[in-house]
């Protein structure tokens, strides 16, 4: 899930 | 999750630290921007506002807390304690928000992955976190005689940026299929409006004096 992905970080 | 990472964190959570203890210790917060700091608070909320259903990790989650906890203080500390008030730099910090906040609600609105409320106040989150250390730079530029926990501050959020940027590289090079342009590009943005600052902060501890930006 890519949206997911880019909202792992801080 | 990697070492870049990881001390673009403990940096960022360092900076905070240290501002809050500069301002409990010496009930003082002369020389530090409201109008920054308010903005960090937004930035905060409007990014971590899927606290409660996007659980990604403990690790992320205890961070987005005491950000918000710790910057909350600060706000606090700032606006209602009852010395603490008193130094405030009012005149200075003049910086407007809506400079700020107007062009990043309307970027948000134009350049987004997906149209959902919740994806635009991220990225709106984003690119206010890219600017919202300007009111910050004005005042320091205002004030000329920066004093040492201040420029300490300022530095170590910087630091706080370029490794992040150190963090894109490693995950780009290691992480098949990773990309991120809208963060990437707002990032660096973010990091290149220190440059002017770390320039200074450089010299002045070289040459171990006091930390003077020119008008």
């Amino acid at each position: 899930n890519k949206s997911k992905k880019k909202k792992d970080e801080l | 999750m990697n070492l870049f990472r990881f001390a673009g964190d403990i940096l960022h959570l360092l900076s905070i630290l240290v501002l809050l203890l500069k301002i409990h210790a010496t009930k003082s917060c002369a020389g530090i921007s409201l109008k920054t700091q308010e903005l960090y608070l937004a930035v905060f909320i409007t990014r971590y506002l899927d606290l409660f259903w996007n659980f990604h990790s403990l690790y992320n989650s205890v961070f987005k807390v005491v950000y918000i906890g710790t910057t909350s203080m600060i706000v606090w500390y700032m606006r209602r304690h009852r010395n603490v008030k008193l130094t405030y730099d009012r005149d200075h910090d003049t910086f407007r928000y809506l400079f700020l906040v107007a062009p990043c609600a309307v970027l948000s609105l134009l350049i987004n992955a997906r149209y959902n409320l919740f994806e635009i106040l991220w990225t709106f989150s984003i690119y206010l976190e890219a600017v919202a250390i300007l009111p910050q730079l004005v005042l320091l530029q205002r004030t000329k005689n920066v004093d040492n926990l201040t420029g300490n501050y300022v530095f170590l959020l910087g630091l706080y940026r370029a490794f992040y940027i150190l963090n894109w590289v490693y995950r780009f090079a290691t992480e098949p299929g990773y990309s991120a342009w809208l963060v990437w590009i707002s990032g660096l943005i973010q990091t290149g409006l220190y440059l002017d600052f770390f320039y200074y902060y450089v010299q002045a501890w070289k040459q171990s004096k006091k930390l003077q930006l020119p008008s």
